[in-house]
């Protein structure tokens, strides 16, 4: 899940 | 927008000797290189998460050389004690995405 506005790419979320 | 980039040159050959090791492809590293060796850092989880998204500038999952020594002086500098902006302040951007 990621929070709004962020991003998917991250690796650490 | 022509002010100097905060990694010094000695420090960017340092960051630039560790993204050679990590085996870049095309001149990439993928998250899945990066993570680990940011991991190590012990910093925690959300504070690399930040750093990660302050580094990657042009969001595509991958770091350059340039937005890996946006992250390593992150965390460097995150060891040392300094608290990780929440944006990136525009001396920390590389000269070559300005």
């Amino acid at each position: 899940q990621y929070p709004a506005g962020g991003s998917s790419t991250n690796p650490f979320l | 927008a022509d002010a100097p980039w905060v990694v010094k040159p000695e420090e960017k050959m340092k960051f630039d000797t560790i993204f050679e090791s990590l085996g870049p492809v095309g001149g990439m590293l993928s998250g899945d290189k990066v993570k680990p060796v940011l991991l190590n850092s012990n910093l925690p989880v959300d504070i690399l998460g930040r750093v990660w998204e302050l580094s990657d500038i042009d969001r595509d999952g991958m770091l350059d050389r340039d937005e890996f020594s946006v992250a390593m002086f992150l965390v460097y500098r995150a060891l040392e004690g300094e608290s990780v902006p929440m944006s990136l302040p525009p001396p920390l951007v590389p000269p070559s995405k300005r």
